[in-house]
């Protein structure tokens, strides 16, 4: 799987995931 | 709202009930940055409209390695600026919340 987690020590959860397509600006 | 270069857009319908809020948030222009920035793709988090303060949110991201701390304060107004966003959305539909 593409997606990660990152829990902070604050307890809040990141989930890390794939950019939605055609959402980055062309350089 | 201004081009920060991060994007913050909502990860779920918002039904204008709840106050917890799923989020989605990536770097759409890495150039705006202040600081070298690791892509790590998009970054999913819950945000709670009535008792977070979007610029702690930011600091949490800089506290997991997302984000350098020079980029602590751009990131936060991306996030506030999309949260104020959904908040007049739900006083113009007229949402209890």
């Amino acid at each position: 799987s593409a997606t990660a987690q990152v829990v902070h020590s604050a307890g809040r959860r990141f989930i890390v995931s794939p950019v939605p397509e055609g959402r980055l600006k062309e350089p | 709202a201004e081009d920060t270069g991060v994007r913050v857009e909502l990860n779920e319908e918002d039904d204008g009930k709840k106050s917890t809020i799923a989020l989605k948030l990536w770097v759409e222009d890495a150039k705006k940055l202040k600081g070298k920035y690791k892509d790590t793709g998009a970054i999913e988090f819950t945000f709670d409209l009535q008792n977070e303060v979007p610029e702690v949110v930011a600091q949490e991201m800089v506290e997991s390695g997302f984000f350098l701390e020079c980029d602590a304060k751009i990131v936060g107004k991306s996030i506030r600026d999309r949260v104020a966003l959904i908040k007049w959305r739900r006083v113009r539909t007229g949402s209890p919340n």
